[in-house]
């Protein structure tokens, strides 16, 4: 454990809570695209299966069970209960688009071709493209709240700081996982036109977020 | 490739 990787948990972590009260708070999810909280949902629900096989440490089980429990917390409150201010219309990302992609490659580019490590394999390049439906509905609504941006600034900063990490682990243990560190880059790559926009206008505006 | 190595990041 490096501080790059702890601080991009904490960022992790930060930005699950800051979604998951903003939507119980204002009792709505309007903004808040649910096809990505599923896709997220999803994410951990692949990513930690080997949660009761494998031990690393107290922190990685905790952390695990902690975000898969908010993710289906965020994923209960959009689609169940305060699904009438879920709009739907806003929603419209053709998942397909990113799913048949993402299990093609997992099953071609993997470390092993053993369920566990494929469906390690699906939730990394998964992960980096489940933002795509919340970044479509934003461009579509040509804004976003600010504590959505905060909620997208925080996602993004957690896997930049996984970079910093995996360069860490490289120089100082030779550690190099070649997955996790394409799809975390190209993640990461997505979000350069959002941090952009919120430094520009959230934290000067201090306000919505209105695209250009 | 580093077969089976336990993911120990989140």
């Amino acid at each position: 454990m490096n501080i790059f990787r702890l601080a991009g948990d904490v960022c992790h972590l930060v930005a699950i809570i800051i979604l998951l009260l903003k939507i119980w708070r204002s009792r709505s999810c309007a903004g808040i695209s649910g096809k990505s909280q599923v896709l997220f949902a999803i994410v951990f629900t692949t990513r930690y299966l080997d949660l009761f096989t494998v031990f690393i440490s107290p922190y990685n089980t905790i952390m695990k069970v902690v975000f898969l429990a908010l993710s289906y917390a965020t994923v209960y409150l959009i689609y169940m209960r305060f699904r009438n201010t879920f709009n739907s219309e806003n929603d419209s990302f053709r998942l397909e688009f990113l799913l048949v992609p993402v299990i093609g490659l997992s099953f071609l580019e993997n470390y092993a071709f053993t369920p566990l490590e494929i469906l390690w394999t699906f939730s990394i390049f998964l992960e980096s493209v489940a933002i795509m439906p919340q970044l479509f509905m934003i461009t579509k609504t040509g804004e976003a709240e600010s504590i959505t941006t905060h909620y997208l600034f925080f996602l993004g900063l957690y896997r930049a700081l996984y970079i910093a990490n995996w360069v860490w682990r490289y120089h100082t243990e030779g550690f190099f996982d070649q997955i996790a560190v394409v799809s975390g880059v190209v993640q990461t790559i997505f979000y350069i036109d959002f941090f952009y926009l919120y430094v520009t206008k959230v934290l000067r505006g201090r306000g919505k977020m209105t695209l250009p | 490739h580093a077969l089976n190595m336990a993911h120990d990041e989140l």
